[in-house]
């Protein structure tokens, strides 16, 4: 398909300034709500506290809600509008490194578009990709939303501090993750107490330093 | 668009065909794991209740969990799979519609695949938009996914029962609402607790009823 080949090139373009660079790349994805934006709240002033320093790129179809949010950790952060497009593409990437400042980051995290879909089918670039689910959702969401899983190298089940409320087997869970991916990682976390941000980071921290 | 073009045709001929039949259809969309299937277990009880003979036609990238749980109440009910597509499309529904007792129906319900973008650009020749909006997901994404939302003639904020656990004002997610459609009707509900779920049938039987 030519638009494919044609985002694939631009990928492929992007890979390379993240690695002239040094810097480790995330594709942070998930549906709408999941808690994409609330959990890189809570990771932003870990990877400072550890050294790291992070820039963001916030897809969104409209608004800047995110990238506001992001903006008040005062690390560099551009926000994307897609204006209706339901995912972020590799032009767009390029968009938003031509407009961070490479040479001082050791990471950038592009939070994309709220979709557990389309996302997943266009290459960024980007090194590690993260599926953030949330326990609201439902457990059995992998296998009925299978490619987004299925190229994840981490899954980050988010909102554990709402598990007596709602009706989600962890274990169940897993097993669903595990019929569409055998080697994803998981991390169960909470964007909204804290709760394991510091595991979270630690694992992403390692990968950055693998990458340089 | 060569593709809009040809599925609105499609979508005029399903139309055409629901117009015949004397019969009112719903296009409920909205995000993964927002309750569009739990709002349907209440809701269909309520239906046969009042009389209403209700087919539903599911709308999943993959497998069969919403039509086995819509299939035990033994109404009509037609399982589509896109193989990856994001949304559904008006030749999906005519295939659907094909497997239906449409001569015996009052109302044809469509669930549309979990995403809260895609599903909005394409027509199926349906009646009626219904979005399902969840408490979870946070009150400002009406204005972050604005197509889906101003296209809907209803809104249904569900988990309201979690509304205890969660920052969610549901003010400021209306006000959020009107600023991309100002007519749209909102009711409040829960698809676990089945609140307010009387409200949404009368709602949807008064519709069906002007439609006959
Ligand atoms: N209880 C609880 N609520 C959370 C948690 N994480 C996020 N939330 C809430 O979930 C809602 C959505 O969070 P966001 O961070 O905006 O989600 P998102 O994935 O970035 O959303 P989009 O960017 O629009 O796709 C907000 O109301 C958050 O306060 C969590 O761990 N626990
Ligand atoms: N607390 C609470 N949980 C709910 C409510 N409605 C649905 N749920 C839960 O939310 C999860 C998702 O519900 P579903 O009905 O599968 O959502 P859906 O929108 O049909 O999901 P997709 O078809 O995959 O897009 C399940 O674990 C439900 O039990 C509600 O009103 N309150
Ligand atoms: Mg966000
Ligand atoms: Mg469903």
């Amino acid at each position: 398909e030519n638009l494919f080949a044609k985002n694939d090139e631009i990928a492929g373009e992007n890979a390379k300034i993240f690695v002239e660079n040094q810097i480790f790349s995330i594709n942070l994805m998930g549906s709408p709500g999941s808690g994409k934006t609330a959990i890189l709240e809570k990771l932003i002033p870990e990877l400072i506290n550890n050294g790291i320093s992070c820039g963001v790129i916030e897809g969104d179809i409209a608004g800047s809600f995110d990238g506001e949010r992001i903006e008040r950790f005062g690390i560099p952060v551009v926000q994307i509008n897609t204006g209706g497009a339901c995912h972020l593409e590799a032009h767009m990437i390029r968009k938003g490194i031509e407009n961070l400042p490479l040479s001082g980051l050791d990471m950038v995290i592009v939070e994309n578009v709220g979709n557990l879909v389309c996302p997943a089918e266009f290459k960024l670039g980007v090194d590690f990709n993260i599926t953030v689910a949330s326990v609201t959702e439902g457990e059995e969401k992998p296998v009925k939303y299978p490619l987004m899983y299925s190229i994840s190298e981490l899954i980050v089940l988010n909102k554990v501090d709402l598990l007596n409320a709602v009706e989600f087997r962890v274990e169940k869970f897993k097993e669903y993750v595990r019929q569409v991916n055998v080697q994803a990682e998981l991390i169960n976390v909470s964007g909204k107490t804290g709760e394991n941000i510091k595991i979270l980071a630690e694992y992403i921290i390692k990968k950055t330093k693998q990458y340089e």
